[in-house]
């Protein structure tokens, strides 16, 4: 099936947790995630971008990323424990998010179809909080009350039938 | 295959533009990556993390993203016609990155893949520019010049077998 989407999934029962100031050195993010995979967390939707920012002489980055709900407090407890040993500065929480993806084989080097599902939410007013996107899968976060209403456009924007049975895992 | 990971792939031939402060609101996203579908330029790796900033009391998020390096200029030129009317701020590109990605159906709610390619990265003393990941693939853009020595590491990391043949389009 090669349409440029061929499936729209939500997952309603995330939340995501942004680590601010990691210390920009070779070693710090697998330090992070052999912190939360030790203990069973498991982690969707990394995200760190380039951007780097200074803080007291020392170069850093945002790691962001989204656990289960469930896992929220295990992984801030385990992440403030490694505080010091890491050292970054503090933890940004969104407790409550809604991941909308779009996926589709057809999707490489076919340029439009995440313009197509940005569209389709700024239709509805619905503020896109994240993006984050591989070859064949854009997924974003939005309002996790806005979730239902987030996929219902995108699945109607690209056409899907109504046989499609959106799942909340993909 | 289930194994959490099957294959790893470099491409050595991406930029990074990251558009800084984009006003927080239903709409600029779809703006922006219509305009780069409509000359036909292809994105991959879109990146737009929940950290908000306040510009001259306009809450703006950073939006970054790869396109093939053969693209970057005509992209750059897109954006800056665009910039009053979208009203982001400023771009900074990286010219030449290393997109290196690790695959796997098997990776799915397996914690310790990512923190197992990070290490493998770390030993090398290999520093991660950004991460971008879904739930069967993670991606990390590191300078251009280690891109094979990456590629590298992460294969053996997970153990894959020398017939495979790292392709450099996923
Ligand atoms: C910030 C973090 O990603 C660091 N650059 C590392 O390589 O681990
Ligand atoms: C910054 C941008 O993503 C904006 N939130 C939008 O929805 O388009």
């Amino acid at each position: 099936d090669l349409a440029p989407v061929s499936g729209v999934a939500l997952d309603a029962s995330q939340s995501q947790i942004a680590i601010r100031h990691v210390p920009d050195r070779p070693g710090m993010a697998a330090q992070i995630f052999q912190l939360l995979a030790s203990e069973g967390i498991s982690v969707d939707m990394i995200i760190q971008s380039q951007r780097r920012r200074v803080v007291a002489g020392q170069t850093c980055r945002d790691i962001a990323f989204s656990v289960a709900e469930a896992d929220l407090g295990r992984a801030c407890d385990l992440l403030e424990a490694s505080r010091t040993v890491i050292g970054w500065e503090r933890l940004d929480v969104t407790e409550k998010i809604a991941k909308v993806s779009a996926v589709g084989k057809g999707m490489v080097g076919c340029p439009g179809v995440a313009a197509k599902m940005f569209a389709a939410l700024a239709d509805r007013g619905i503020n896109i909080q994240t993006i984050v996107t591989s070859q064949i899968k854009i997924s974003c976060a939005v309002d996790r009350d806005r979730g239902v209403e987030a996929l219902q456009a995108i699945h109607d924007a690209f056409g899907l039938s109504e046989r499609y049975q959106a799942t909340s895992r993909e």
